[in-house]
């Protein structure tokens, strides 16, 4: 089991490499058991450098670079642990629009292979979708399905 | 194994059968707050055999049956069914198509079905065993998770990590 | 210490009620001590109920409901007890158009007696803004502050 | 009481010395992620007194000062310094204009000044007192904040409710 464990998190830390530095050019970041621990045990470290910063802790980073980093992990287990399809739930809300689209650039490729359902408010990640519907409450707490175009439009009137 | 649709009947504000289908790719689901996209993630692991009512936002698992509105009283029964392309084999069933049903009745009665035939929430859990879907997957991510990965408090990590390796 | 206590609360309370019903049309929200415990040690219970919909506990709701049901309280205790001025970080971050517009009618009446900080990534606050400051890093890891303009042509640039 | 500008330099990721101006109504403040804006939101909490590190992102105080960058060798001090207009003598204190700075060396040493005068920080927080500014006030909300305010957990709101009643 220690074994498994160990060649399992070998390949996430791998995997979690790659996808930091496609999502922070230049960027670098590392995933750490502790020495001398049971890896059973062992606490699990994030060091993330994004291009051009000082190695810091990472509670110094910002919003935005903290969730992309988690997406990063997250898309690392993935790749070596894979499940027939993945949720994603506003998972690029704190994201700006650089971001979003290196998020989805990924998140495209994986697409390849798997299905991704993906909540999002957010415009770009809408455009890359290959599928789209639109949830409403036309009625009062009752939610509905709708195709994309009423789905914006009762946006647009409820925005006024 | 694709996922191809979701009946969701009387789960949360879902008062209404609505067939949800998914394409191959990615299905953006979209619209303005509160009008019930997270339900439909929630509904899925629901579905799949979620058992505590924390992890989807309620107290007790009755809140995940259409509580009623001003115009509607609550209903009596949550239904939903996730219906899969089984062509590879990946579950240990000989059913090219396998659709999973979950029941829950405000009695507190619950019903699983396996392509219509009633079975035990253990038929369910064997079935999805090493398919990576089930309870705990890390096969949907929220927001609450990235502040459990990046956190301090390393257990959340590890936690995370564990249930993939 | 205890009747300042309660009358600060019953104000906070009323505002509360009023701004959540500018915030949800046609719902309603209240703000409760428990009985018989004495003020200084019961816990604050929240209940909402946006239009239609039937009062559950507030954890069911979407978190968007959340955010804009938490923004009304802060609100309420702003109006009680006002500082010069108020700083917002990215709080309208999971709110939709029409949510972020009626969060931004009412913090335009406020923003007339009181100065607003806003940082944001929402381009319907951006354009509610009075003054608009951008932030970049042209040089890797150095903040500067540049004018709008500038800011938004990094961010498409960015976007690629 | 208007705040009329910050000034910053060497705190975080601000380098160069800034000035920044605040005027009537709502100042906006935007850019990309990790550009620096939370980071001029924690200035102006520090400048007013914020006593832990964990309040503004860090283990220790000593990490507000520029870290340096590749390029960039670390710097040895961090000032903020804010100016309030003082017209409505909402401040104790007989001037019209009034700066607070506070500067913090990598030696651990820390300087308080008002309008330029060396003084103690609890003047600072005397003078601060009764005004809703100072450490705790609920004058900035975060997102961190919307979980605390709807959390199950009543503690968090009674706290962000005491310190305003
Ligand atoms: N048992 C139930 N019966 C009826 N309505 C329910 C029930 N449980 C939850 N709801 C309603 O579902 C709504 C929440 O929906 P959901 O969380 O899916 O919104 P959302 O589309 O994800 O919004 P957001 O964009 O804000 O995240 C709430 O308004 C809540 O009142
Ligand atoms: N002591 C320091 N020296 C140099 N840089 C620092 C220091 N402390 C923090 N930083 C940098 O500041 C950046 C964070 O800035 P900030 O949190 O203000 O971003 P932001 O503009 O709010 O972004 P977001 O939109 O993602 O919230 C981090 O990238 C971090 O590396
Ligand atoms: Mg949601
Ligand atoms: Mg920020």
């Amino acid at each position: 089991a220690r074994r498994l464990f160990r060649e399992t998190f070998d390949e996430i830390r791998e995997k979690f490499q790659v996808t930091y530095a496609r999502f922070f050019p230049g960027g670098e970041a590392d995933l750490t058991l502790e020495a001398d621990v049971d890896p059973l045990e062992s606490s699990i470290e994030i060091t993330a450098r994004p291009r051009g910063k000082r190695l810091q802790s990472i509670n110094l980073l910002s919003g935005g670079e903290r969730a992309l980093t988690a997406i990063a992990l997250l898309f690392a287990i993935y790749q070596v642990k894979p499940s027939p399809w993945c949720i994603l739930d506003e998972v690029d809300a704190p994201l700006d629009d650089a971001n979003v689209e290196r998020f989805l650039r990924v998140l495209r490729e994986f697409a390849r292979h798997t299905q991704f359902i993906m909540v999002t408010h957010n415009k770009l990640s809408m455009s890359a979708a290959d599928t789209l519907h639109g949830v409403t409450m036309a009625e009062e707490g009752v939610s509905q399905l709708v195709s994309v175009q009423v789905a914006e439009q009762a946006i647009d009137e409820a925005a006024g | 194994m694709r996922v191809s649709h979701l009946d969701v009947f009387g789960f949360k504000s879902f008062y209404n059968k609505t067939s949800i289908h998914f394409g191959d790719g990615i299905t953006g689901i979209v619209g303005p707050n509160g009008c019930g996209k997270s339900n439909v993630v929630e509904a899925i692991r629901w579905v799949l055999g979620e058992q505590r009512a924390s992890a989807i936002r309620g107290h007790k698992m009755e809140d995940v049956i259409f509580a009623g509105t001003r115009n509607r009283k609550p209903l009596g029964m949550s239904e939903v069914s996730i219906t899969v392309d089984n062509n590879e084999g990946m579950l240990p069933i000989d059913y090219s198509e396998v659709t999973v049903t979950r029941r829950l009745f405000r009695s507190g009665e619950s019903d699983y079905l396996l392509n219509k035939v009633p079975c035990r929430l253990l038929d369910i859990q064997n079935l999805l065993m090493d398919t990576g879907l089930g309870p705990g997957a890390y096969s949907v991510m929220e927001q609450g998770m990235v502040d459990e990965i990046v956190s301090e408090k390393t257990e959340n990590r590890r936690r995370i990590l564990e249930e993939a390796a």
